[in-house]
């Protein structure tokens, strides 16, 4: 889920 | 990472190093919005601020420090070393109507109520409308230089390229980002009428873009 995941986008 | 999300992540480099090249070549920065600039900067500060606290992968360190070490160059160069070329008159558009109502959004909708999570969807947020003074100053002087009009088209694409990315990692990955995909979306909408205006004025006697 998006929301427990770190941002690995740009 | 998938051949839409690298395609996209280069085209937004492409993009920056254009401006970046466009305005230390020609020694002025005209028909450029410092206020996009500022705006774009702030999105990287905020949306970078993990380069402290994770890890992902070189490629990603690296892209986030030349992201912004180049929005950090363009205002510099805008603001003070080609200050006296920058056209602030045409630079009008009020920036508080984006940042007030971005900054409220954030703090509401948000995949987690915590500072650093705020500010990386207040950046996500804001970067789908931080083009708008750019659009607004050539609309208002009626036109832009093919140059200027490189960088947006490269700038577009990016986010375009994006939703691609979106909708394959959620085929292959599962991985859904109602964030992202909403302001991606508001993003690469707003880049339309500029895209279809790129490619049907597009040709070897093109001198200049005009908007409506």
């Amino acid at each position: 889920k998006a929301d427990e995941a770190p941002h690995d986008e740009l | 990472m998938n051949v839409f999300r690298l395609t996209g992540d280069l085209s937004h480099l492409a993009a920056i190093i254009i401006l970046l090249l466009k305005i230390w070549k020609s020694r002025s920065c005209a028909g450029i919005s410092g206020k996009s600039q500022i705006l774009f900067a702030v999105v990287f500060t905020t949306r970078y601020l993990d380069l402290l606290t994770s890890f992902i992968s070189l490629y990603n360190t690296s892209m986030k420090l030349i992201y912004i070490g180049c929005a950090y160059a363009t205002v510099y160069l805008i603001y003070v070393k080609f200050r006296a070329t920058y056209d602030g008159n045409h630079d009008s558009f009020r920036v508080e109507f984006l940042v007030v109502p971005v900054g409220g959004l954030a703090v509401l909708i948000n995949h987690n109520f915590s500072l650093m999570e705020i500010l990386w969807t207040f950046s996500i947020y804001l970067e789908s409308v931080a083009i708008l003074p750019q659009l607004f100053m050539i609309s208002k002087t009626g036109e832009a230089e093919t140059i200027t009009t490189h960088y947006l088209f490269c700038l577009g694409l990016y986010r375009a390229l994006y939703l691609l990315n979106w909708i394959w990692r959620y085929y292959f990955e599962g991985f859904l980002d109602m964030i992202a995909i909403f302001a991606g979306l508001v993003q690469t909408v707003l880049y339309c009428d500029f895209f279809y205006l790129y490619v049907t004025k597009g040709g070897k006697d093109r001198k200049k873009v005009m908007l409506p």
